[in-house]
C-alpha cells in the first residue's frame, strides 16, 4: 500500500459516499446513468470474486464488501426506490457496444488464458470505459448537477491517483502491470474534458452546462 | 517479497 493508492481508494469511496447522498438527500436519481452503475457492478461483481477464496487485508475485504454492496444498494435506488425520477430517455447509451468489444479484448490480451485470469481483465477493461453511458447522458441532457459534477471529480482522481501508485509501484518495487496501466490511462483520458469543464467552472461556482 | 501482482489493489 501506499500514499496514492490510499488517496485513490479515499477518492473512490467519496464518489460513491457522494452519490449515495446525492439521492438520498434529493430523494431523485435525475442526471445518474442507471447503465453506468451496471457496468460498475458488473466490474465490482467481476473483480472481486476471489473476495472470500484469497484474504489480503481487513481493509482490502471491507472496501470490496463496501463497492460492492453499495453499488448494488444504488442500483435498487435507480431502478426501484426512486424509479420515478430515472430519466431513462436520455441513459440511452448502448452498452453492448462496450461489452462485447471488452469481452472479447480480455479474451485476447491477458496475462493468462485461465477463467479468473480472464474475468479479471475483463473487469479492468470494463472499468475504463463504464463511465461512459454516464458522460453520454450528461451530454444528452446537456448539464450536470453540482453535486453529480462532485461525483464524478471524484469518480476521475480515483483512476488519475491509481496511475500514480504505478509509477511509485515502478520505481519502488519494480512492479508493472501493462493492462492494468493501459486502462488506467484510457479510463482517466476519458475524463479529461470533464476534468477542465469542473475546474474551469465547477470551481467558480458556476454549473455545468454543455454547448452553452 | 509478496507475490507481484494488481490482484491486491481495488
Amino acid at each position: 500500500m501506499n500514499i496514492f493508492r490510499l488517496c485513490g481508494d479515499m477518492s473512490h469511496l467519496a464518489a460513491i459516499i457522494i452519490l449515495l447522498l446525492k439521492m438520498w438527500k434529493t430523494r431523485s436519481v435525475a442526471g445518474i446513468s442507471g447503465k453506468s452503475q451496471i457496468l460498475f457492478a458488473t466490474v465490482f461483481t467481476a473483480r472481486y470474486l476471489d473476495l472470500f477464496t484469497s484474504f489480503i487485508s481487513i481493509y482490502n475485504t471491507c472496501m470490496k464488501v463496501f463497492f460492492i454492496g453499495t453499488v448494488y444498494f444504488t442500483i435498487y435506488l435507480i431502478y426501484m426506490k426512486f424509479k420515478a425520477t430515472y430519466d431513462s430517455n436520455h441513459d440511452s447509451f448502448r452498452v453492448e457496444f462496450l461489452i462485447v468489444p471488452v469481452g472479447g479484448l480480455a479474451f485476447l490480451v491477458n496475462h493468462e488464458f485461465a477463467p479468473l485470469e480472464i474475468i479479471w481483465t475483463f473487469s479492468i477493461y470494463l472499468e475504463s470505459v463504464a463511465i461512459l453511458p454516464q458522460l453520454f447522458m450528461i451530454s444528452k441532457t446537456g448539464e450536470a448537477e453540482t453535486i453529480t459534477s462532485h461525483y464524478l471529480f471524484a469518480l476521475g482522481s480515483y483512476r488519475a491517483l491509481y496511475l500514480c501508485n504505478w509509477i511509485y509501484r515502478y520505481y519502488a518495487e519494480g512492479f508493472f502491470d501493462l493492462i492494468a496501466v493501459v486502462a488506467g490511462v484510457v479510463q482517466t483520458i476519458l475524463y479529461c474534458d470533464f476534468f477542465y469543464l469542473y475546474i474551469t467552472k465547477v470551481m467558480k461556482g458556476k454549473k455545468i452546462s454543455l454547448p452553452a | 517479497a509478496t507475490e507481484q501482482s494488481s490482484k491486491d489493489e481495488l
